[in-house]
């Protein structure tokens, strides 16, 4: 569940 | 409420405009320099010709693009990543799309009443064929409204946090962290008012709109299931798995 959403937060911010 | 320096305001509202100008997809200059061009007659004819389905995927894809802009923006919040996983997630399922509608009105024509979409500038009938009038209808006065405001970046980008850190979400664990910060981003956001001299009302005009956009947010879910009662394969396999995953 919300694992794009997980991805997203992951990412470190650019 | 908590006690905060001036300082402490000052470095929020810094970091909180900073974060908003790094992630608005769209600066302000670039909309200047296309402009405000407005689409041709047999464009918008193009567009209310289309399938519905065909648009309501366009549509998906837009609010999907914008929405990734937002999360980096909550990334960039002080505060946001120290919160636990699942309020991160809670704020951004039900906050997202409400930034989202904040942030049009920087990409709003109040005097055309048209909203900068798919490369050009958009009235309501461009949206014809999703089936949605009303909720189009809300959507563009809402924009007009918060226009109307003629808010500053640093303002907006305030709003716009204190939008997205709403204590009031159902299903947050950590609810008085949430509360903490959205009082502090308040108390910068008053700072910013007081600081550029606005009218007393402004404040009060903004807590109006944050149940209007709840009220546009729910129309939108309602929107969506209706077509998906209809389209549920279309949804299942052409819209973009994010906007999936927030909306359901």
């Amino acid at each position: 569940k919300h694992k794009i959403l997980h991805q997203l937060l992951q990412n470190s911010t650019s | 409420p908590p006690t905060v320096s001036m300082a402490e305001l000052d470095h929020l509202v810094q970091i909180i405009s900073k974060s908003h100008l790094e992630t608005c997809q769209y600066l302000r200059e670039e909309l200047q320099q296309m402009s405000w061009q407005n689409f041709l007659q047999d464009e918008v004819e193009r567009y209310q010709s289309k399938p519905r389905e065909v648009m309501w995927q366009l549509c998906a894809v837009k609010i999907t693009e914008a929405i990734q802009y937002v999360v980096e923006f909550a990334k960039r919040i002080d505060g946001f990543m120290d919160l636990c996983q699942n309020d991160q997630i809670v704020l951004l399922k039900a906050g997202s799309l409400e930034v989202v509608f904040v942030r049009m009105c920087r990409v709003f024509d109040s005097q055309n009443n048209t909203v900068y979409f798919d490369g050009k500038f958009a009235g309501p009938d461009v949206f014809k064929a999703l089936g949605c009038d009303d909720l189009i209808t809300s959507v563009f006065d809402f924009a007009k409204s918060m226009c109307s405001l003629h808010l500053t970046e640093d303002e907006l980008a305030l709003f716009s946090a204190f939008v997205l850190l709403s204590a009031d979400r159902s299903w947050l664990q950590e609810k008085l962290q949430v509360e903490k910060l959205q009082q502090k981003i308040q108390l910068a956001l008053q700072h910013v008012l007081q600081k550029n001299q606005r009218e007393d009302g402004v404040l009060n005009k903004l807590r109006c709109k944050v149940s209007a956009l709840r009220s546009l947010c729910s129309r939108h879910t309602e929107k969506l299931s209706a077509f998906r009662a209809i389209y549920p394969d279309i949804v299942r396999t052409h819209f973009p798995p994010l906007y999936k995953e927030l909306f359901g």
